[in-house]
Order: structure tokens, then sequence, then C-alpha cells
């Protein structure tokens, strides 16, 4: 028992190091993506692709594009909820998704 | 018996990290089809119209949204330079980043949810590289719950 | 006073970032005075699923 329990640790830990792998080289490829010139030019995506995600009429969608590193808070505070957002590296853009 | 027992903790842990990794290495691939599709369709409709579409109708990544109701009122206060901002929402909210938009846009091929039809698998898997096409494969119907030792 | 900090302005980062204040949010019952008793079936709905 102690033998066949020896042999599968083993092998389970040849296949965690394969994972880490291939997670290394995901995360690298995945950079490379998108710092690439072209990719980052379109990389995009349209108003009404947003509009699409949200099946009901009466949804306001509000986008956020913020620098690195911004840190969004969401608290609890007695009444309702307080998200604020607070950058280091530059100006904070924030714009509702226009209706058509 | 005390090495068994060690063995066996051992062992728990191990399988309890690897599921862990397959979940990470699946939204990491689910990213990298989403972004590749994402590019690819734009482009297409770029060269199809000949020219980018204009600025104020794009929205670059990275960026998130925040949805809710069109009878939440929210007070919003915003510091002169725009580094800093305050939102007070009296009603339920939701919170979603770029990746998650791409997904319901259906950039990822259905592989989220384990349903991917044959021929969304087939362009699936050429936007991988070889090493992740099992991974992808076993995608198109549940999570990953494999680990392959070679690239077949 | 629950309270979740995250760090925006990466694409791609960890998928369930904002599940934790999804779920935060959606759970609390919102009576609220505005609404008096906040009627949930009026509440945004869910999202579309795939």
């Amino acid at each position: 028992f102690y033998q066949d329990l020896q042999k599968e640790v083993s092998e389970l830990t040849e296949a965690e190091e394969k994972l880490d792998e291939l997670i290394t080289k995901c995360n690298l490829q995945l950079k490379l993506l998108t710092e690439d010139t072209q990719n980052k030019k379109l990389g995009y995506v349209m108003c009404q692709d947003l509009r699409r995600s949200f099946d009901s009429p009466d949804q306001l969608v509000i986008v956020i594009r913020a620098p690195a590193e911004t840190q969004m808070q969401v608290s609890e505070p007695s009444e309702g909820y307080q998200v604020s957002l607070k950058s280091t590296q530059g100006p904070i853009d924030v714009f509702l998704c226009p209706e058509n | 018996a005390q090495e068994c027992q060690n063995l066996e903790v051992e062992r728990q842990r191990r399988l309890e990290r690897i599921k862990q990794k397959q979940g990470q290495l699946q939204e990491l691939i689910l990213q990298q089809i989403a972004f590749k599709r994402l590019v690819q369709r734009n482009r297409a409709a770029e060269q199809h119209a000949g020219r980018a579409p204009p600025p104020n109708s794009v929205i670059n990544l990275p960026f998130i949204i925040v949805n809710t109701s069109k009878r939440t009122v929210i007070d919003c206060s915003i510091s002169n330079d725009k580094f800093e901002y305050l939102f007070n929402f009296d009603n339920m909210f939701e919170i979603h980043d770029d990746i998650e938009v791409l997904k319901r846009m259906g950039m990822a091929c259905g592989l989220e949810a384990g349903r991917c039809s044959p021929e969304d698998l087939k362009e699936a898997r050429a936007l991988v590289p070889k090493a992740l096409e099992p991974y992808v494969t076993e995608m198109a119907t549940g999570p990953i719950t494999n680990v392959y030792m070679t690239g077949a | 006073r629950t309270r979740i900090l995250v760090s925006i302005g990466e694409s791609f980062g960890t998928s369930d970032k904002f599940q934790k204040i999804n779920a935060m949010v959606n759970s609390r019952d919102w009576s609220l005075k505005r609404y008096g008793c906040f009627d949930r079936n009026s509440a945004s709905k869910p999202l579309k699923r795939l």
C-alpha cells in the first residue's frame, strides 16, 4: 500500500509540475498577445456588444477604464453601497454606455 | 502506518493544488481564445468597412463595467484630476471585467460553459499552441480534469 | 462593515475577482427608504447566460 501511495504521489508531483509549466507559458503568451501593438489597436468592443451582453433593456451600463493598479473599494455603509476608485498612474475614465 | 498517513496527506494536498491549477489553466486558455477571436473579428470588420470605427463607438480593453437598474440613484463625486471617484448606489448592481463581457459575447466559443459545437471546437483548437489542444477538446464538454503529460 | 478591495486596470486577471463583490451586493436586502420594501422582482434582472 505504501509503495502504491509513493508511486501515486510521484505521478501527482509530475502532473503538478506540468501544469505549472503550462500556466507559466500561457501567462507569457497572453502578455505578449495583449501587448502587441496591432492587437492593442484591435482589442476593443463596440457599445452594442455591451448592450447585447444584457438582455433586459432597463439596464444602465457604466464603463470604467482605469490605469493599471487602480484600487477599487466596495464598502457597505449604513445605506446602499459605496464604490471608490483611486488611481496613482493617471486619470480614470468613467462613462455611460450609450443606448444605441 | 505513520509514513502511509503522511503520504496520504501529501497526496490529498497535491490533488487539491492540481485541481486549483487546472482551473487557472482553463481560465488562461479561455482568455487567450477570446482575445484572439475578438482581434480577428475586429480586423475582419475593419477590412470589410475599409476603415476603423469612430473612436467614440469603441471601448478599448482593459475596462470593467458596472450594470444596475435604470431606477438606481447613483451619487458620484469626482476629484478635479479624475484620479479619484466615489459612487454611492441606492440599489443593487453588478461589476464585471472585460473578459467576462467577451465570454458573454460568445468570443470563447462556449468553452466557458462546456458547450462548444464541433465547428467552434475546431476553430478554438487552431487558436492555441499544440500542447493546449487536448485541454481545449476537454473544455468543449466540461471543465479540465486531466493533465496531459505529452502534447497528445 | 463589509469592505472589499480589488485592483483594476489590467486585463485578464483572475475571473472571480468581482464574484465576491457581486455576491455581497446582491445578497443584501435592499429595503431602503426610497423604495419602501424594495421589490426584488423588479431588481435588475440576472445577466444573459450563454
